[in-house]
């Protein structure tokens, strides 16, 4: 559960 | 010979990238490497550390950064090519690179190397598909015009396993 919602967390940023 | 004992990755890692060093100091490069490999949580710290130094004003400091993240690469396995391949990570050096960032301070030495390694791992490591997508963000958006030559001895190729003695 913890991965999951870390692999939402993680996003590129925005340019 | 440095002192094993008791040392720490930021402590490994001060000691790699002393802007005071004359040249890469490889006792520590392999030091801080090692350390990732014997702690738990090393890789999830190690990307930290580095993605600081990596940014420093210091020309010096930032291209022994990427040195060692570079030798990590090669020598930590899965587990810090998983840390470097997520968008935390790989959002601190797209900072290096874009002028909308940290872009207009950096020297040009620094954010070549910083366009050659994303550029090595989306060749060598297909499977992070992160650091395709921030490396083709990159190039859309006009900070990468072209591929860079990797010259042969600097691709991540991970190590042969070793041959058999006289089967």
């Amino acid at each position: 559960l913890g991965e999951e919602s870390e692999e939402r967390d993680d996003h590129l940023l925005p340019m | 010979m440095a002192e094993a004992e008791g040392e720490s990755l930021e402590s490994w890692l001060n000691k790699a990238t002393n802007p005071s060093n004359r040249q890469e100091d490889w006792e520590y490069i392999i030091g801080f490497c090692d350390q990732i490999n014997k702690e738990l949580e090393g890789p999830q710290i190690a990307v930290r550390l580095l993605a600081h130094k990596i940014q420093s004003p210091q020309e010096w400091e930032a291209v022994q950064a990427l040195t060692v993240l570079e030798a990590c690469m090669k020598n930590c396995g899965r587990r810090f090519h998983n840390e470097v391949g997520k968008f935390r990570f790989l959002n601190e050096l797209i900072k290096v690179v874009s002028p909308k960032y940290l872009g207009d301070r950096v020297s040009e030495k620094v954010k070549a190397k910083v366009i050659e390694l994303l550029y090595s791992w989306t060749v060598a490591l297909p499977e992070e598909s992160k650091i395709k997508d921030a490396y083709y963000m990159l190039k859309r958006q006009g900070i990468v015009m072209c591929d860079p030559i990797i010259p042969v001895d600097r691709t991540l190729i991970p190590s042969p396993p070793p041959r058999p003695k006289n089967p």
